[in-house]
């Protein structure tokens, strides 16, 4: 059988918020190691990737290893039954066609329990080729997030250009032009409001604003993001999971008109 | 969307 527990509830009801905007449905690969996740939006212009680490739950117990296939929407109506502060266990019988989730409240005074049934997805996953990124970007998800909704508002895309100076974010439209700078954190108090730029060599590529802004609702998973970018290569977009794992979204670019 | 290139031509199927 499955059964991960996880103290901090929370965190899986956030992770279901970062998927549901691009996903409707995905398989999620349970194996002794955790709980792994990938998938193409729709339009197969972006691939999510989530890992969640078994030493990362308060019990872990896999069996055999297993795909549940879930529809995320369902999904998400099930984690909005979960308070913040419960603690949701995942479990599910082996070649079992359901799963259930169940949240107990801090106290134990409450123990909720939700069945699911489960999905044939067949899923194959993509090879993603290990890359030396020619620019990665470390910034606070909320700036980043507040940078991906003023700009969407100018143009359809967006065009992130990363020289030794800094990031520019450009979008340009019918209604004008925005461009937003930004520099290298001189002094790096507080680590997480850092922007941190590592530059092999400099890169400006196109993308598209509306899956940018789809990946930015993982911002409440970690106070920073990180942006990886090669010419000619897709954007990733990666959030942390506390100390569990993390989300990385992968964007392809637009062909540069 | 015009010149929105795929994930899957960068990402191999296995």
């Amino acid at each position: 059988m499955f059964e991960a527990r996880l103290l901090q509830g929370s965190l899986l009801k956030k992770v279901m918020e970062a998927l549901k905007e691009l996903l409707n449905e995905a398989a999620w690969d349970c194996s002794d190691a955790g709980i792994q996740l990938q998938a193409m939006d729709n339009s197969h212009v972006s691939l999510v990737s989530l890992n969640l680490r078994a030493e990362g739950f308060d019990k872990y117990r896999c069996d055999r290893n297993l795909s549940m296939g879930m529809n995320l929407g369902s999904m998400s109506k099930i984690l909005k039954c979960a308070s913040n502060e419960d603690i949701i266990t995942i479990k599910a019988q082996d070649n079992a066609d359901t799963v259930t989730f169940v949240f107990e409240s801090p106290d134990q005074d409450k123990v909720s329990d939700y069945e699911m049934k489960l999905m044939n997805l067949d899923q194959e996953h993509l090879g993603i080729p290990e890359t030396d990124y020619a620019c990665t970007i470390r910034l606070p998800s909320s700036e980043f997030a507040r940078i991906c909704r003023d700009l969407s508002q100018f143009g359809e895309s967006m065009v992130i250009s990363c020289t030794k100076e800094g990031v520019r974010f450009s979008a340009t439209g019918d209604i004008g032009t925005g461009n937003i700078k930004l520099a290298q954190s001189a002094k790096v108090d507080k680590e997480e409001e850092a922007v941190v730029i590592e530059m092999q060599e400099p890169v400006s590529l196109t993308f598209a604003c509306r899956y940018l802004n789809s990946f930015t609702k993982a911002t409440s998973l970690s106070k920073s993001v990180q942006l990886s970018m090669s010419p000619e290569v897709p954007l990733v977009v990666e959030y942390k999971i506390e100390d569990i794992g993390h989300v990385r979204y992968y964007l392809a670019p637009k062909i540069e008109d | 969307q015009q010149g929105q290139r795929l994930i899957t031509s960068f990402f191999s199927k296995p």
